[in-house]
């Protein structure tokens, strides 16, 4: 474990409990997509399936649980908590994100490295969280509105990614083998549509308008 | 998992 990842994964767990905090305190998910939730619920229920053959370190299952336990509470919470619910931009929030689910499972069973039942799995959760945030950037974009909670929990989100590509170039130069295509493109990818995103965030933030 | 192994990430 080096800094960066640990960083990384400390920043991702910030991200999730900004949100939490939100939707918890203020009872408010106004602003966030549920098809993102959704999408990232998928991601770690698939990812982590391996969380009972193969243990890694407390650490690990420890983090598997809280991104397990976190991502379906805010389904949960966005889906059938009442007073949440009133607050889900539902009109405005309809990216078909079942297609990006099929897209990535027939990608995920024609490009992996193993064919085993686990192992499609592992890799059709590393495209679907490439792609998992686009829901949620379509609805900033027509709600044209981001409060500094939502903000900052892309904003952070955001800094997980890159913080992960820097332990991905750190461990590439100090351990062996360390070869693995299919996580750097996916994990790329992934941050370029944050980048992009906080590129036209930031341009609006100095122009002082809203996001366009 | 063995050293060079992604999968002990999250």
């Amino acid at each position: 474990m080096n800094i960066f990842r640990l960083a990384g994964d400390m920043t991702h767990m910030f991200s999730v409990l900004v949100l939490l905090l939100k939707i918890h305190t203020i009872k408010s998910c106004a602003g966030v997509s549920v098809k993102t939730q959704e999408l990232y619920a998928i991601v770690f229920a698939t990812r982590y399936l391996d969380i009972f053959t193969s243990f890694v370190s407390i650490y690990n299952t420890f983090m598997k649980l809280v991104f397990l336990g976190s991502s379906f509470s805010i389904v949960w919470y966005m889906r059938y908590h009442k007073a949440v619910h009133r607050t889900y931009d539902r009109e405005q929030d309809t990216f078909r994100h079942w297609f990006l689910v099929l897209s990535c499972l027939l990608l995920a069973l024609l490009i992996h490295e193993k064919f085993t039942f686990l192992e499609v799995l592992w890799t059709f959760s590393l495209y679907l969280e490439a792609v998992a945030i686009l829901p949620q950037l379509v609805l900033l974009q027509r709600t044209r509105n981001i409060d500094n909670l939502t903000g900052q929990y892309i904003f952070l989100l955001g800094g997980y990614r890159g913080l992960y590509i820097l332990n991905w170039i750190y461990r590439y130069f100090t351990e062996p083998h360390f070869v693995h295509w299919i996580t750097w493109i996916t994990g790329l990818v992934q941050t370029l549509l944050y980048a992009d995103f906080f590129y036209y965030y930031f341009l609006s933030w100095k122009n002082n308008k809203k996001l366009n | 998992p063995k050293d060079g192994d992604v999968k002990d990430e999250l």
